[in-house]
């Protein structure tokens, strides 16, 4: 396995054993920059691990997160590289640099860990959590459907079968409950990040109803902003708009729940394809999608330092 | 472990949303139908992956209803083994 962060190989995909060693070299390395902190557990006991990068204490937050639809690669394989990015670029890049010093960033790589090593031991296409459903033989929730806002309404399913089965309550599901509970209990983030793949879409919200946000015309124009950065670099071609009006109604959503608690700057990513692979994205594109990308969280990250609310 | 010899993904077209509505009806379960970017408008493309005992049956209810398709990925176990080969060349 690398000795360092510098040998470990961001141009391929790595198990969950893979990953957690990432994490505590990154942290072993960067021990005054990077922390890990422990927000929980799985179902199946794997630790929900969320890296915190800090520069002082008491500070608003920026949190990102990777791989909460398991089957999604290359959103994980992203919040690696994105990782290594912030202590690479920090004291280097003055933008990142006067984020960090004002903003503490929190990164989950792997939100759904039991869904996601059971991409890698048995369903390469599994999507959703990995809990059983009592009275079905049909196991998971989908994790983007178990959120307290517009929970069980239309756009989620009631049946454990589907893709998008909402649970039988909101924040059932542990890896929800975790998130939840981190967002309470920090009670100062400023923005809320949920990458997913793939279709290439920057979406803020709200995605169970059609009411406008309050912040819809600040967050279009800071979506078009990020979304020309992203394109800047490969020319990858982005859509962007609320959930509901650019995709189709989706209840119990991640970024309506973090919105609805006060965090402005919440948005979604759908990262590539641009149509050929879907979710088995060649490896070989994991860098150019982790590098334009990171333009766009740049321009989020640093409107967000810009406008405190 | 799940495989998935012969499985297609097809990216369906569809030209109105009398379209959309016939892709949505598609027993998706009896056809063990897997969409990875759901039929929601005719603005967006539709991506399923279908099984290899459903190919004939999903091709066959496109070729009636005259929707447009291609085919996005051949064979997805193909794509997966590059994938797998790929990790072990770089974990070996």
């Amino acid at each position: 396995f690398p000795r360092s962060t510098d040998d470990f190989v961001y141009t391929t995909y790595h198990d969950l054993d893979s990953i957690y060693s990432f994490i505590d070299m990154l942290v072993a390395e960067h021990s005054n920059l990077v922390s890990k902190i422990v927000i929980g557990q799985s179902y199946e006991s794997r630790p929900l691990n969320v890296l915190k990068f800090s520069t002082g204490a008491n500070r608003p937050g920026l949190w990102i997160d990777t791989g909460i639809h398991s089957r999604e690669w290359v959103t994980q394989a992203s919040g690696i590289w994105f990782a290594k990015k912030i202590v690479t670029d920090y004291g280097r890049d003055p933008v990142l640099t006067d984020i960090l010093n004002n903003y503490d960033i929190f990164l989950e790589i792997v939100t759904n860990p039991d869904g996601f090593a059971y991409t890698h031991s048995s369903d390469r296409m599994w999507r959703k959590t990995r809990k059983p459903n009592p009275g079905s033989s049909c196991v998971g929730v989908d994790p983007n459907r178990n959120w307290d806002a517009g929970f069980g309404g239309p756009g989620s399913s009631g049946n454990p079968c589907t893709e998008t089965y909402h649970g039988p309550s909101a924040h059932s599901e542990p890896e929800v409950k975790a998130i939840v509970d981190f967002v309470n209990s920090h009670g100062n983030l400023k923005a809320f990040v949920s990458i997913h793949s793939y279709s290439q879409m920057l979406l803020y919200p709200y995605g169970y109803k059609s009411t406008p946000s309050q912040d819809q015309a600040e967050l279009h124009e800071l979506s078009r902003k990020a979304i020309s950065e992203l394109q800047s670099l490969y020319n990858t071609s982005y859509r962007y708009g609320s959930i509901i009006t650019t995709i189709y109604q989706a209840s119990g959503g991640t970024i309506d729940w973090t919105y609805d608690q006060g965090i402005k700057y919440s948005y979604t990513f759908e990262l590539r394809d641009t149509g050929r692979y879907g979710f088995i994205l060649p490896a070989n594109q994991i860098v150019p999608t982790a590098e334009e990308t990171w333009l766009a969280l740049m321009a989020i990250m640093e409107h967000t330092k810009n406008n405190p609310y | 472990k799940v495989t998935f010899e012969g499985d297609q993904v097809l990216r369906i077209t569809a030209k109105n949303a009398e379209q959309i509505s016939l892709l949505k009806e598609l027993p998706e379960q009896t056809l063990g139908l897997d969409f990875w970017m759901e039929p929601v408008h005719e603005s967006l493309p539709v991506d399923v992956r279908v099984p290899f005992h459903s190919l004939q049956a999903v091709r066959a209810f496109l070729a009636y209803n005259q929707i447009q398709y291609n085919v996005m990925i051949e064979d997805v176990q193909d794509l997966l083994d590059d994938e797998e080969r790929e990790m072990v060349k770089f974990r070996t």
